[in-house]
């Protein structure tokens, strides 16, 4: 009965990650390895982004009047921020979705969010990545990694720490049963400063944790030591995301651009 | 932390009240 009820809570969260992403590695990959009958714009220069601002990403840079006389690094962190919005959204969503998280104290609801959905976003980030770009505006846009490295700092130093996390990280070959899992372990995390009810959170955490491990077991039978290196992700993401605040936090005191609402909610008081 | 959280707080609270970006 306990293995029937482990594989049940697997399958209600990857259901769950499947209704809500908007994304997943399976659409990324078609799109990436060139399987889908458009490919996407490639943006790599200057006149390429102009571009994609006129027709992709449209929405974005036109919601905002004040965005027209701005250099082209404000405009696409602007657009990064956009993204990063639908995505805390859709992880919220998801959250709400996985079994027991409803249940908590609603001040715990939003520490776990507060503290893990950029952990979450950057590990589903990967899954839209290759060595040489990053798919955007839902996967109609590609851009390039190294015109990303050729903006001006800080902005340069945005997207390269991402990559490199990335590359090592697609190594590991999950697929999106694995990282419905793994993000659902990163969100119900029992460590997160603040939290009331820790051993509830515990307890969420032992039990998406175990399935973790043996979904992984019999989805890649041959790579016994998965579990092990997906928990050592768990510690470099935590990095990534502290590297990630500071910058953020740099880019707002240094240029003339503004943080959403959300975004600000979340990183206020956070490391 | 609700109230310093207002935007998140609203997302866990009502899933139909989308974000302006």
């Amino acid at each position: 009965p306990q293995v029937a009820d482990q594989k049940t809570l697997a399958k209600q969260i990857y259901e769950a990650y499947l209704k809500n992403f908007n994304m997943n590695k399976s659409k990324a990959r078609t799109i990436l390895t060139g399987k889908t009958s458009t490919p996407p714009f490639v943006i790599h220069d200057m006149e390429t982004l102009q571009l994609a601002e006129q027709t992709l990403v449209a929405k974005m840079v036109g919601s905002s009047g004040a965005l027209l006389n701005k250099d082209a690094e404000v405009r696409i962190f602007h657009c990064c921020q956009c993204t990063s919005v639908e995505t805390v959204t859709e992880l919220t969503e998801f959250a709400k979705s996985v079994p027991g998280f409803s249940n908590l104290d609603l001040n715990d609801q939003v520490t776990l969010l507060k503290y893990g959905v950029h952990e979450a976003l950057f590990a589903m980030l990967a899954s839209c990545m290759n060595k040489d770009g990053l798919l955007v505006a839902h996967g109609s846009g590609f851009i390039t990694r190294e015109f990303l490295k050729s903006l001006r700092r800080p902005f340069s130093q945005m997207m390269e720490p991402k990559f490199q996390f990335a590359m090592k990280f697609n190594s590991l070959e999950l697929d999106d049963s694995d990282l419905a899992l793994f993000v659902a372990a990163i969100i119900c995390c029992g460590d997160r400063p603040g939290l009331v009810n820790v051993p509830h959170i515990e307890r969420m955490q032992e039990s998406i944790v175990n399935v973790l491990h043996l979904h992984l077991k019999s989805n890649h039978p041959d790579n016994e030591f998965l579990f092990p290196k997906l928990l050592q992700k768990l510690v470099d993401l935590r990095q990534l995301v502290t590297e990630h605040a500071q910058l953020v936090q740099e880019i707002k005191k240094t240029e003339d651009t503004s943080l959403h609402p959300l975004l600000q909610e979340i990183y206020r008081d956070m490391y | 932390l609700k109230e310093k959280h207002k935007i998140l707080h609203r997302l866990l609270q009502n899933s139909s009240s989308p974000v302006d970006l």
